[in-house]
């Protein structure tokens, strides 16, 4: 174990994060018609050795980790990443001022791995 | 940012970022279908359930309403029932390549505030027409050069009328293949009307004519990949 990393606690440890975009920030609120924004949400914190199972590691994960607690240096910890997203559905205007009503896939972040 | 913001509009479909800029309001349906949605998120459910439109029962995951850019057709000799008669044209062009047309609605419609009572008890009859071969203008338009899609009779106007044209607009995506539709709405001259100048006050409550408008909807093969049943 590295002397010098901090201690994780279960704030630290990765899990979604909340997040709202906004159209507006963005620019579209002229081309976008509803929502708004939305609770979009992301990906943050550790994935310390040993993985557990709610981190919803992959085999790769769990390896990264070993070689990482072994060398620290040469091999980074794996990466807090989406791994369940759910779909919105956007009313907008297009290029030719129709109306659209479109399901877009992968918008939210319900879940996080490593 | 910029390059970010082209990649992102190109996944979503869009070529550019769209600047509306005589925006329409919002059809009630679409309104409808997104509160809908919004109220029953489909996060639990599968893939087809996000594929698939329940307000129409069909396939897809792309509902756009098209604006008419078609125009009034004037005859210098009108014919004496006919109150009216429009071109319709709706651009699919925009529709992209993987996408699979499902449903084809036209709607046309009707003001709440004009019906006026000297209408009130006659039938209207509405004839749409596919137009398959285009004429000059001034010329008169050969009755080969159009098929009878639809042929009604309705007595009030403050209403809705829904036609299915799905089989119609799936040629209409090729651009060259779509000529539009003639519309034509005419009073039923049964009781001598059409002699009297109240044949006029009658075709004036057809004034009620508001817009016509085409609901396509339409699966992104890329979004929702058609799946084999297993035998």
């Amino acid at each position: 174990r590295s002397a010098d990393s901090p201690p994780v606690t279960p704030s630290n440890l990765c899990k979604p994060r909340r997040l709202y975009i906004s159209f507006s920030d963005v620019g579209w609120e002229n081309w976008i018609i509803a929502p708004q924004g939305y609770m979009a949400n992301y990906c943050l914190g550790e994935c310390p050795f040993p993985l557990t199972a709610e981190l919803n590691s992959t085999n790769h994960a769990i390896l990264q980790t070993m070689v990482h607690s072994l060398d620290p240096q040469g091999t980074p910890q794996p990466c807090c990443v989406p791994v369940r997203l759910s779909p919105i559905s956007i009313l907008y205007y297009d290029n030719n001022d129709n109306v659209v009503l479109r399901h877009y896939e992968d918008m939210v972040v319900d879940e996080c791995g490593c | 940012l910029s390059l970010q913001e082209s990649l992102l509009l190109k996944s979503l479909g869009l070529s550019t970022k769209p600047s509306p800029k005589t925006p329409v309001p919002v059809p009630s349906v679409l309104w409808r279908i997104f509160q809908n949605r919004k109220t029953s998120p489909s996060t639990n459910k599968g893939l087809e359930d996000a594929c698939r439109v329940e307000e129409f029962n069909v396939p897809g995951n792309i509902i756009r309403v098209f604006a008419d850019q078609g125009h009034f057709v004037h005859n210098r000799q009108p014919q004496a029932l006919l109150c009216l008669q429009k071109r319709l044209y709706f651009n699919l062009s925009v529709l992209e390549e993987g996408e699979h047309l499902t449903m084809a609605q036209l709607e046309i419609k009707f003001s709440h505030n004009s019906y006026h009572a000297s209408g009130q008890g006659r039938v209207f009859e509405l004839r749409l027409y596919q137009t398959s071969q285009m004429s000059l203008r001034g010329m008169p338009s050969r009755e080969s050069s159009r098929t009878l899609l639809v042929e009604q009779s309705f007595a009030q106007l403050h209403k809705s009328l829904l036609f299915n044209l799905s089989g119609v607009a799936k040629d209409w995506r090729t651009y060259s293949k779509n000529l539009g539709l003639i519309l034509e709405i005419s009073v039923d001259g049964g009781d001598g009307a059409s002699a009297t100048g109240g044949l006029q006050s009658l075709c004036a409550s057809i004034d009620s004519f508001l817009d016509t408008s085409l609901l396509v909807v339409t699966l992104s093969q890329q979004q929702c990949r058609a799946s084999r049943r297993r035998r």
